[in-house]
Formats: structure tokens, C-alpha cells, sequence
């Protein structure tokens, strides 16, 4: 069965679209079957992987709302080991309609469960939100990976996430656990990437992945052509990190 | 009456409490009297201020709820002409509990009306979505001022969020008009920046503030002081930038 990660943390523009994106074409490029799930209604990992979101007849909100299965809005992308269950601008309304249904946290895993035997590796980009899309995403999870940026008002957050991760581990989902913590847009020659870097690992010792991913202006740059990363400049030191991150969780 | 701007931009990460909290900061240099409401449940505008969020007993939160009068909530800071609502993470329920009220898009336009005539200027942070803090927020606004770093995935998201700008002026407040788009982060050294840039001056070319805000570490450290950083660094990129804005809103 397949591994379903989810890539969240409510504080905005940390780079969970970019992990998500660039880690499932990573493990696509490691040839492992992923399924990446754009759950955020920005829709930043659909376009980022060049499709373009408004003309799609189905996304992952039709499947929310059950009026789709999940296999039904599955796309293919550039990579043969990689597929799309692509969002929209239509999921912003998904919070407030959905919040009435009786099940309403467990949409998104019931709606995996018929797919998620086909896969290796399933992982699910949040918004950045506490809201019922994470809480569905959470909620259908075996871990979360968190990305952070190593600066003051990320770090803050962490702690609320942590407690929302351990509240829905007792309420939905007794497996969930943390795949890890993840240091994005690290700037080895600032001080706050350091302070900030330290003293998280200080406060989750195995937690942090050994693998932190530089500033790297090419990881900005490639969901412009609508490509991952490691398709738009392999040797860059973003592509070099994002491949490196896929070891450390396949083989450690 | 003071003029009531909301920060907004569902696109998280683009510095939009960094933009309330120096800007409303430089408001007051200016000798403006000015008040900074923390409407995001991360709390990062209020801890930026250097106020321990959690030891608070009451927030914007009562207010949402009806419990507190916006009056009784509001707390003093460093400079003399800047006030604060501040917010803690019991806002994050509030997005469910709301949903239900009568008025609940008029929610804080209401509570403001007792105390906007005591300010000049009156600044809501928003959070990263378009949910019903946000509404709240555009809904009670004169203007808005959208925060945009010069990235692919930011200039996605104007189009979403000038939409949602629209229906509110059409549903919920003729009035509300565009303060200007703001350029965050801008480093004049890398392509992306200057592409994207001019892409949203050709699309919007009489909106977009000739202020420009340059990456600045001192941006990113003062939170940590929580100090605004015209009291961190008054001589840094980062101070002059947000004091030069406030003189380009005072004065054109
Ligand atoms: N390592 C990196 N180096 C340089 N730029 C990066 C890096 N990671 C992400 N970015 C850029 O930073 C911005 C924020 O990243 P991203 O959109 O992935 O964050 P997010 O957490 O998904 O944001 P949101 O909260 O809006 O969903 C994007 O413009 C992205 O291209
Ligand atoms: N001009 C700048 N130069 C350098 N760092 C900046 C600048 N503006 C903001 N930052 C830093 O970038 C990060 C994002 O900024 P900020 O938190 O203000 O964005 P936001 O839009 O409020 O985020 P959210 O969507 O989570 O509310 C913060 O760590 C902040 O300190
Ligand atoms: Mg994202
Ligand atoms: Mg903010």
C-alpha cells in the first residue's frame, strides 16, 4: 500500500508546493509509482507541472464532493512514474460547502482508498491553513513532512502545527507521525537561517532531515516553464537537493 | 473618518504582516494615529509588535464573537501613535464557529465603527486565504493594499484575488477600491524579479506603488526583536523602503 504523506504547514510561502512538487518527480525520476494531490485551491502545484488549471473539466473538488472517483480526475505528467489529481479555483468554495456533510473530515481518504494500492508514494500539498482541506489531508495521512523556513515568524507556527498534527492523531487518524522537518530557502551566510536551524533542532532532535534545501533561484524559475525542476535544470543545486531529500526518505 | 486598508493576498508567504506591521509603524512616525489589527490566527503581527500572544486575555477573537467591544481589546505599543488589536491562535476556530452568525461578513466592519473615527488610518492584516476572515476584513475596508513577491506562482494569484475583490464591492461594500499592489522581497539581480514585475505594471499600470521594498535581512530579523524595524534599524534598506511608502500614500 502506498505511503501517503502530507506536505503542510499553515505558515504561507514556507515552499510546500515546491517540496511537494519537486520531491514526487524525484521519486518518480527513482522510479517509485507517486501520486501527487494538489489540495490547495491556489492550484500552485497543477500549473507548476504545466497544466493549465482553468480549462480542466474535473479536479480534485468534483471528487470531494463526490460527484467524481479520484481515479476519474487522475492526470499523467511529463514523468512515467509520476500522476497529477490536479485543483482549481473552483476548491475555494470546498471549506464552507463541505463543513455541513456528516463526514466531512475523511473525504479525502475514502475517495485515496480505491488508488492508493497503485502507488508507492502519495503525497498531498496543503494550503496554508489549519482549515477542513489540511484537516482531510491529515486525516487521510500515514505522516506529514513540514517544510520551514529558518526564519522567526515560521518557526512560531510550528508549535500550533504540531499540537493540530496530535490532535487529529487522537480524534482521526491514531498513525499519523511526522516524516520529518524540512529547512527550505536556507542561506547558509545569514545568521537567522542558523539561529532559527539550531534551535529547532534543539527542540526535535530526530525529527530534522539531514537534507536542507539552499535558496536556490532555479527552484523559482521552473514552475515558469511548467516543469519540475530536476526537467528544467538538472544540475542546479535545487534539483541536487530535491534528489538528495528522495534518497534520505527511500533508503534511510 | 480613518481610512480602513487591508493587507491582503491569499498567497502565503508574500509579506503582508512584515507590509501591515512597518507600514502602519511608518504611519506613525509619521505622526499619524494609527491602528494595526491583527486579523490572521498565526499572530505573527502581533508578536512582530513584541506582545506575548499567548498571555493575552482577549483578542480579536472576542471581538468576532461579540464577547469584547473592539475598544476594550485594544492595546498600546512601542510608538505613541500606533495601537493594536492583537490576535492568538483561538482565532483559528473562528473560521468554523462564524460561518453560521446572521452577519457574519459584517462581523468586524461593525466592531470597527465605534473606533475608526479616533484614527487616521486603521490596518488589517489578513491571513493566507480568501475565507471569512478575509471577507470580514475586505467587506469593513476602504481599500486594499496586495503585497506581491515577483515570483510565478504570486502573479497566479492576482487574478483570483481581484476577482474576490470585485464580488465583495459588488455584494458587501461599494466602496472598497484598490490601494495599489506593492513589489515584496524584490532582488534586483535575478530576471524572474523584473519579468514578473513588469508583467503586473502592464496588466495593472496605474496601481502599482512606485515604492518598491528590496530583500532585506533586517526585514526578517526585527520580528525577532519585536520591534518594527524603523525602532531595529531606522538606517537599513528595508526602514527607508516602508517609510518612503508611507510618504507616497500620505502625499500623492
Ligand atoms: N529553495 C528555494 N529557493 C528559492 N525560491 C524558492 C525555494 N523554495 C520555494 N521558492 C519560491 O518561494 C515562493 C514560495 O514557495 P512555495 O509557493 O512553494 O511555498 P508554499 O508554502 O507552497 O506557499 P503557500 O503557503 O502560498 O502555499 C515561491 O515563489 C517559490 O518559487
Ligand atoms: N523585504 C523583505 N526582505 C527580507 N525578508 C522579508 C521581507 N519581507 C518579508 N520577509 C520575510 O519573509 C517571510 C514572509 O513574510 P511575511 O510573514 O510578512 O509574509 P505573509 O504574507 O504575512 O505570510 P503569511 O501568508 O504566512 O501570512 C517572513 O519570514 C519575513 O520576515
Ligand atoms: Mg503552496
Ligand atoms: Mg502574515
Amino acid at each position: 500500500m502506498g505511503r501517503i504523506v502530507s506536505v503542510a504547514n499553515q505558515k504561507g510561502g514556507v515552499g510546500k508546493t515546491t517540496t511537494a512538487l519537486n520531491l514526487s518527480a524525484s521519486l518518480a525520476a527513482a522510479e517509485r509509482k507517486t501520486l501527487l494531490v494538489d489540495l490547495d485551491p491556489q492550484g500552485n502545484t497543477t500549473s507548476g507541472l504545466g497544466i493549465e488549471k482553468d480549462t480542466l473539466s474535473s479536479t480534485v473538488y468534483d471528487v470531494l464532493i463526490g460527484s467524481k472517483r479520484l481515479k476519474e480526475v487522475v492526470q499523467k505528467t511529463a514523468l512515467v512514474y509520476l500522476d497529477l489529481v490536479p485543483a482549481n479555483t473552483q476548491l475555494f468554495g470546498a471549506e464552507v460547502e463541505l463543513v455541513g456533510l456528516e463526514n466531512r473530515e475523511r473525504l479525502l481518504g475514502d475517495a485515496l482508498e480505491e488508488v492508493q494500492a497503485a502507488y508507492e508514494y502519495v503525497l498531498v500539498d496543503c494550503p496554508p491553513s489549519l482549515t477542513l482541506l489540511t484537516i482531510n489531508a491529515l486525516a487521510a495521512s500515514d505522516s506529514v513532512l513540514i517544510p520551514i523556513q529558518c526564519e522567526y515568524y515560521a518557526m512560531e507556527g510550528l508549535g500550533q502545527l504540531l499540537h493540530t498534527i496530535r490532535l487529529t492523531r487522537e480524534e482521526l487518524n491514531s498513525r499519523l507521525e511526522i516524516e520529518g522537518i524540512l529547512f527550505t530557502m536556507f542561506d547558509g551566510r545569514n545568521n537567522l537561517s542558523h539561529q532559527v536551524g539550531e534551535e529547532v533542532r534543539k527542540h526535535f532532535p530526530d525529527k530534522v532531515f539531514e537534507t536542507v534545501i539552499p535558496r536556490n533561484i532555479k527552484l523559482s524559475e521552473s514552475p515558469s516553464h511548467g516543469k519540475p525542476v530536476i526537467l528544467y535544470d538538472i544540475g542546479c543545486k535545487g534539483a541536487e537537493s530535491y534528489l538528495e531529500l528522495a534518497r534520505e526518505i527511500l533508503f534511510s
